[in-house]
């Protein structure tokens, strides 16, 4: 449901600026937010660097955007208190990009039957249709996942849904603030005639003959199979998990022969990176032996090696038997390469071997934990629970726990706790800076077509509890004790999240719970040095590069940067004015240009005409004397003639 | 039991953006629209 118009459009790479009046929380968010579209569309972000047009996204009051790029030079959107959930960000960017919301298309009361009597007063106008000769529905049917579409309690009155879905399938379904939907990607990758995304490299699970242009090595024992069951199990694929006949394959290692050292090799297609760093993530089924292990390499094409360099990248031993797995494997790979599956059958008997299924590669972070809850579903089971993560330990060492309280009807909490660990006398207190990101993993075989649940929070090491201790010190200080599952005991700190992090309905839908196993993926990352000036999200790369701009003050909003080593001020400019001058300290426009224009051209028109009257006026005078002289000699003349 | 040793973002509300900004007394186009002169 986007603007008609393509002057609304913006450039696939998107200039932007995070304002230094933003929460650090909402900085990180929407890196994340920038992140989701990097792998699903062609749109991309990056710093504004003196552009005409770019977005400023800064906290204003409230969540809000304009509808297409406006060509304002500077143009704002607002990421306010509690406007920090990555899925609002999405929405509020669509908008930039130019969508309206999915309820004001044309043809909505096909599907969706407005209740106005229970819409706030004065609040009708919210609901209006408008018809293609403002937006355009770009030929893809109505959409109740969209991310645009208001939920059935916009604007309410009271309690009752403002609107009504005519499937009522949808009527909870609306409304949804988890992520992209597959209509809202079309739409968006056909405004913006998007031909690849920056991030995706490849998805695989096995569906087709083809199995995704994979390869088998020569250099082994014995081949993968692609089968739709292993008689030692698993009994189907991880894709469809046995819903669809004659479909739901796998690739097999079968290890039950009895060959000790029994080695297959599967190699992906060649593939192209761009961004220097990737993550791998697939399924594995271990009907083998507990030695059966699983070895993933790179082979990475480098100048000078024509068979590739072969890189050990990680080697999965003792693999849990009986069920899928989900498996993260981060390469830092610049090179084409392809990925390389390695399966080694151990000495122990087998009466199955090693599956994998469902493998997504992309050039983005891999969570840096995942917390598995198997036969989930028991836990729905009707009364209020709280489930515990293991402990994780952040990059820099700070322990961590994740808590789920799930309430017995409505909703799923989520909450992020920092607990005792070994290196709590080596690290900072109180934690400073560090945004914990826990996303609950929509199982679709596609990660193109995922729509994850994801929170985040930022440790504040300045926040503190009503008795006046800071929230993040040490647990072992603010926490409480308690007890992992052996017994040890340990020092939990208080929980930090929300308690409505998902409603049952929406956990039940899609693909988050699959095979009975739920995932959430969990990220703790530093992002203290979003905490720096407005412009430049990313870590100053060298001292010199801050001391050459740190004595230097561009005015009127310029920018400092660094060229050849000398600090430089990108000047502002918009569609008809700009900055100019070693610190932008002078302005320029359109219109004073012009003037000059004019005024020079018109002064140089007077010069000319003064010089040409002038010269007129000389050389008359000139021949007039010449003529008289003339004259007096011909009088002469005749004289003496006669 | 479940303990409730926690602090709840928010407020135990699940707020989406139009009763945030509802909440804060804006009257934006569609409840989160700055309108410009887009012929709306």
């Amino acid at each position: 449901n986007s603007i008609i118009g393509d002057h609304y459009r913006w450039p696939h790479t998107i200039p932007y600026v995070l304002e230094d009046s933003l929460e650090m929380n909402a900085k990180g968010v929407i890196l994340n937010a920038f992140e989701r579209y990097r792998l699903k569309t062609c749109i991309d972000f990056k710093p504004w660097s003196g552009e005409a047009n770019y977005i400023s996204v800064f906290k204003g009051s409230g969540c809000w955007s304009s509808v297409g790029n406006i060509h304002a030079g500077k143009q704002e959107l607002s990421i306010g208190t509690n406007c920090d959930r990555i899925a609002t960000v999405q929405h509020e960017f669509l908008h930039a990009l130019g969508f309206w919301h999915e309820q004001s298309r044309a043809d909505r009361d096909d599907y969706v039957t407005i209740v106005w009597e229970r819409i706030l007063a004065d609040r009708e106008h919210n609901f209006n249709i408008y018809n293609d000769s403002v937006s355009d529905s770009l030929n893809v049917p109505y959409d109740y996942n969209s991310v645009m579409h208001y939920s059935k309690t916009a604007f309410q009155n009271g309690t009752e849904s403002t609107i009504i879905t005519r499937i009522s399938d949808f009527e909870d379904v609306i409304g949804q603030r988890m992520d992209f939907s597959d209509y809202d990607l079309l739409k968006l990758n056909q405004l913006y005639n998007c031909t690849s995304s920056l991030s995706f490299m490849d998805s695989c699970d096995f569906e087709l003959e083809n199995i995704c242009g994979m390869i088998q090595s020569s250099r082994d024992t014995a081949d993968w199979q692609r089968v739709s069951q292993v008689l030692g199990g698993p009994e189907n694929d991880h894709s469809n998990m046995g819903q669809c006949k004659d479909s739901g394959f796998f690739m097999h290692f079968n290890t039950s022969t009895g060959n000790e050292g029994a080695k297959a090799v599967l190699e992906s297609r060649v593939l192209y990176p761009k961004r220097g760093f990737q993550c791998l993530e697939f399924y594995l089924y271990n009907s083998g032996s507990g030695n059966d292990q699983l070895n993933i390499y790179t082979r990475e094409y480098t100048a000078g090696h024509q068979d590739g360099v072969l890189t050990l990248q990680r080697e999965i031993k003792e693999i849990p038997t009986g069920s899928w797995q989900l498996y993260y494997v981060t390469f830092k790979v610049t090179e084409k390469f392809r990925v390389v599956f390695e399966g080694l059958g151990g000495p122990d008997a087998s009466s199955g071997g090693l599956s994998i299924d469902d493998i997504n590669l992309s050039e983005t972070r891999c969570p840096h934990h995942v917390w598995h809850i198997q036969n989930f579903t028991q836990l729905l089971g009707g009364q209020n629970i709280n489930v515990y993560s293991p402990p994780f330990y952040s990059p820099e060492g700070y322990a961590f726990q994740i808590s789920m309280y799930i309430e017995a009807l409505t909703n799923v909490g989520i909450y992020f706790h920092l607990i005792s660990g070994a290196n709590d006398d080596q690290l900072q207190w109180p934690c400073p800076w560090r945004q914990a990101t826990m996303t609950l993993l929509d199982q679709n075989p596609d990660i193109r077509q995922r729509m994850s649940n994801q929170r985040s929070i930022t440790t504040d090491p300045t926040m503190t509890n009503d008795n006046g201790s800071y929230f993040w010190d040490r647990p072992s200080k603010v926490g409480v004790v308690a007890s992992f599952p052996n017994g040890t005991q340990y020092s939990r700190g208080r929980g930090y999240g929300t308690s409505v992090f998902i409603t049952h309905k929406r956990l039940k839908s899609r693909e988050f719970i699959k095979g009975d196993d739920l995932y959430v993926l969990l990220t703790v990352e530093d992002i203290s040095h979003l905490n720096s000036t407005a412009a430049v999200p990313d870590p100053v790369p060298t001292s010199t590069v801050q001391n050459a701009c740190s004595e230097v003050e561009c005015q009127n909003g310029g920018i400092c940067t660094v060229q050849d080593g000398r600090p430089e001020c990108k000047c502002p400019a918009g569609e008809d004015w700009w900055y100019m001058g070693k610190r932008c300290e002078t302005r320029g426009s359109t219109r004073d240009t012009i003037v000059i224009a004019v005024s020079s051209t018109v002064t140089v028109f007077a010069v000319m005409l003064i010089i040409t009257l002038v010269s007129v006026y000389c050389t008359r005078r000139r021949y007039r004397k010449k003529a008289s002289a003339n004259a007096a000699a011909m009088n002469l003349e005749n004289q003496h003639a006669f | 039991a479940p303990e409730k040793f926690v602090k709840d973002i928010d407020g135990g509300l699940d707020q989406d953006i139009f009763d945030i900004n509802e909440d804060l007394g804006l009257d934006l186009f569609e409840g989160d629209i700055r309108l410009e002169a887009h012929g709306r």
